[in-house]
């Protein structure tokens, strides 16, 4: 473990509770996309097989419990709650994200480490959690007026990735055979997704105006 | 060896 990991997981876990602090206080998903959350909920669920079977350390174990507990349940939340669920755009949250899914396990059977089915399922949720944040892009550019919590998440969430890259400069300079091609650029293409609304993130900050994205 | 690596990573 070094700093910019545990950074970088700190920062995850902002992301998904500043947005279950959202859904569950303000009892509103405005501006959230389902099919975002519902993605990543797949992302965790691919990604964590091996919850069960192999035990790295406490830590892992429960970021991986609170991960997937927290993306199922935001997902219940924007679908099932009564309340939350009346404030979701199903008409502006639209993108084929079924679209994202067929490519992404297509090219994990090509492209992985290894062909096991655990492997297979973990390159999945790498290719997966790159194009995740897509339709959330998408409705923000289309609801363009962006509440804090929602800036705030998606801006969390980008970072996070982002330190993940800084981890794996690290990882591969002070590990010997730490090389993992496919973790790298897919964790690039992800980081890079973000880059316009980081840009424009910032320059609402900067002049401390509300952030909009250009249509 | 690299064949059972383990992701050792979130």
């Amino acid at each position: 473990m070094n700093i910019f990991r545990f950074a970088g997981d700190m920062t995850h876990l902002a992301s998904v509770l500043v947005l279950l602090l959202k859904i569950h206080t303000i009892k509103s998903c405005a501006g959230i996309s389902l099919k975002t959350q519902e993605l990543y909920a797949l992302v965790f669920a691919t990604r964590y097989l091996d919850l069960f079977t192999d035990y790295i350390s406490l830590y892992n174990t429960l970021m991986k419990l609170i991960f997937l507990g927290s993306s199922f349940s935001i997902v219940w939340y924007i679908r099932y709650h009564k309340i939350v669920r009346r404030s979701y755009d199903k008409d502006q949250d639209t993108f084929r994200h079924y679209f994202l899914v067929l490519p992404c396990l297509l090219l994990a059977l090509l492209i992985n480490e290894k062909f096991t089915f655990r492997e297979v399922m973990w390159t999945f949720s790498l290719y997966l959690e790159a194009v995740a944040i897509l339709p959330q892009l998408v409705l923000l550019q289309r609801t363009r007026n962006i509440d804090n919590l929602t800036g705030q998440y998606v801006f969390l969430l980008g970072a996070y990735r982002a330190l993940y890259i800084l981890n794996w400069i690290y990882r591969y300079f002070t590990e010997p055979h730490y090389v993992h091609w496919i973790t790298w650029i897919s964790g690039l293409v992800q980081t890079l997704l973000y880059a316009d609304f980081f840009y424009y993130y910032f320059q609402s900050w900067k002049n401390n105006v509300k952030l909009e994205l250009p249509a | 060896t690299v064949d059972d690596y383990i992701h050792d990573e979130l």
